[in-house]
């Protein structure tokens, strides 16, 4: 149930 | 060239036990800071940050900043041949294709030398900013191995939600439901064995069993876990490794749909 998020999401390349 | 010769071999048998089912092709970077990986799992939900700062190791020479692909279950194969009292030594040449991890036992009567090949792998890095988290909660790391294992029999997810009245560990399933609350308790003669809350603001949030308990394979690294709660980021699950570093696995949360 829900939907998952991705850590990506939240994080940028650096 | 590179050579850093670890006393505790044990602590690195453990980090690839804590990683090798999250992540299975990995680049560990070499440089005067340390040992360290950065990676995602498949999915890109979860991510391991490992360091081994290069003062930990009893010998420490990375002549330049080295990245070193390895495949972690190869890696770990090769590590579960290495006694726990064995000191470790990590090798390579600059531009090889191998690395050597080498074994002594304490005594110096069996000298091991395993050799592996390197492998190639495109990983993308990112940049995790220092963070202000609403909540820390440090708890028994064996006590959040327990809860994690507990719910995932009952159900798929954990809300992990932060009040002044404690940290509690919820999940529903097709049996039912299950609540598990931690209140803050300092006052255990262990100091590894307290549960310490610390809230700025409550937080509630809702994450994969499945991912956390991965997570807890490295129970076996440290005592106590910190986990860092903010509504606007993954969650940070941290286990620090005595006097050398820590390895952090980040999990990003579940929304509603």
């Amino acid at each position: 149930s829900g939907k998952q998020l991705s850590i990506t999401e939240f994080y940028r390349s650096s | 060239m590179l050579e850093l010769r670890l006393v505790q071999g044990s602590l690195l048998k453990k980090v690839l036990e804590s990683v090798k089912d999250l992540v299975t092709d990995a680049n560990f970077d070499c440089s005067a800071t340390g040992f360290s990986l950065q990676a995602m799992d498949s999915s890109h939900v979860a991510l391991v940050a490992l360091l081994l700062r290069s003062e930990g190791f009893e010998h420490y020479r990375c002549d330049r900043n080295l990245s070193m692909g390895m495949n972690l279950n190869n890696m770990s194969k090769m590590l579960k041949c290495a006694g726990n009292d064995d000191i470790i030594t990590i090798k390579a040449d600059d531009g090889s294709d191998t690395v050597t991890f080498m074994f002594e036992s304490p005594t110096q009567d069996k000298i091991a030398d395993f050799e592996m090949k390197l492998m190639d792998i495109d990983s993308e890095h990112l940049g995790i900013p220092e963070a202000e988290y609403h909540a820390i909660v440090r708890m028994p790391s064996a006590e959040f191995a327990r809860i994690c294992k507990d719910l995932s029999s009952i159900g798929d997810t954990v809300v992990i939600s932060v009040t002044k009245e404690g940290v509690k560990f919820s999940t529903r399933g097709d049996i039912g439901t299950a609540n598990i609350v931690c209140r803050q308790n300092t006052s255990v003669d262990k100091p590894e064995e307290s549960t310490i809350i610390e809230m700025n603001e409550p937080v509630s949030l809702t994450f994969a069993l499945r991912y956390m308990n991965s997570f807890t394979k490295a129970t076996p690294l440290a005592n106590s876990v910190t986990i860092s709660l903010s509504s606007e980021l993954p969650v940070v699950v941290e286990y620090k490794i005595a006097e050398m570093g820590y390895i952090r696995f980040y999990l990003a949360p579940k929304i509603e749909d």
